[in-house]
């Protein structure tokens, strides 16, 4: 099973 | 001053219905140019960022920058006290922000509410999305994609998105076996909602959680057309284009063994 990444492992706070 | 005006209120009411499942609570950020909103769900595996652009509405006054912190649950009870034909006015004001106005008249105006929303103070995160040179870009029917969502949804709660050159092909597999749908680009100029394009960088093979997906197709009432932006290794791009403005979902992939 793959796992579920986070939108936060690819955009960061401005 | 805050005062924004839409004639076309039904369309406030689908775009709050659409964010309603996947964001609580949000800031709308009011400027001179528009509204807009960008905040994720719980879970930090989706991003919704909607903007509607002062030019839609008639009036719109904002006199100095400031935000709005809504709970969208509450707000979408009272946009269930809109009718679909009514003018939609938001009016705040802007220094001492604390409630939002709401006011729907009728198109014969002999009907008037106003609804008062106490706002709150919501400190969120804001993230910086740059913009993206996807490797692949895919626009549909936006029923298309929400059939898709549905009917691959009963076979797993992953689809894995495979976009070529000519075409773009969903495939599900879960307990009780397997199913795909491909979709080949169209050249129907007559009717342009019923095309599908795909423009192709290179390549690219993702897997998403359908759950999420389906969720965002609560946007097909707002667009005929859907894109779809995949790049390898980054969040999936759903957007749906309105004259006003867009809203866009982000969707993080699901990788490795």
């Amino acid at each position: 099973l793959k796992k579920q990444h986070k939108i936060t492992d690819f955009y960061s706070e401005e | 001053m805050f005062e924004a005006r839409l004639t076309q209120g039904a369309l406030l009411k689908r775009l709050l219905d659409s964010v309603k499942e996947l964001v609580t609570d949000a800031n709308f950020d009011c400027s001179e140019t528009g509204i807009s909103l960008q905040a994720m769900d719980n879970s930090h595996v989706a991003l919704v960022s909607l903007s509607l652009r002062a030019e839609g509405f008639n009036p719109y006054r904002c006199d100095r920058g400031f935000s709005l912190g809504v709970n969208l649950n509450s707000l979408n009870k009272i946009m269930k006290c809109a009718g679909n034909e009514d003018v939609i006015t938001l009016k705040a004001d802007d220094s001492s922000a604390d409630s939002l106005c709401l006011l729907f008249e009728n198109s014969s105006n002999e009907r008037v509410s106003e609804y008062e929303l106490k706002l709150m103070d919501i400190d969120q995160e804001h993230l910086s999305i740059p913009e993206t040179d996807y490797d692949a870009t895919v626009m549909m029917p936006s029923a298309e994609f929400q059939r898709i969502c549905r009917d691959l949804m009963v076979v797993s709660e992953s689809v894995t998105i495979d976009v070529s050159k000519d075409e773009i092909k969903f495939t599900a597999e879960g307990e009780l076996g397997t199913g795909n749908v491909k979709l080949k680009p169209t050249s129907t100029i007559d009717k342009p909602e019923e095309s599908i394009t795909i423009e192709l960088g290179q390549t690219v093979s993702l897997q998403f959680s359908l759950k999420y997906l389906s969720n965002f197709t609560r946007g097909t009432p707002l667009s005929d057309q859907v894109m779809l932006c995949l790049s390898d290794n980054m969040p999936l791009l759903v957007e749906y284009k309105m004259d006003i403005g867009y809203i866009r979902y982000y969707l993080a992939p699901k990788v490795g063994d």
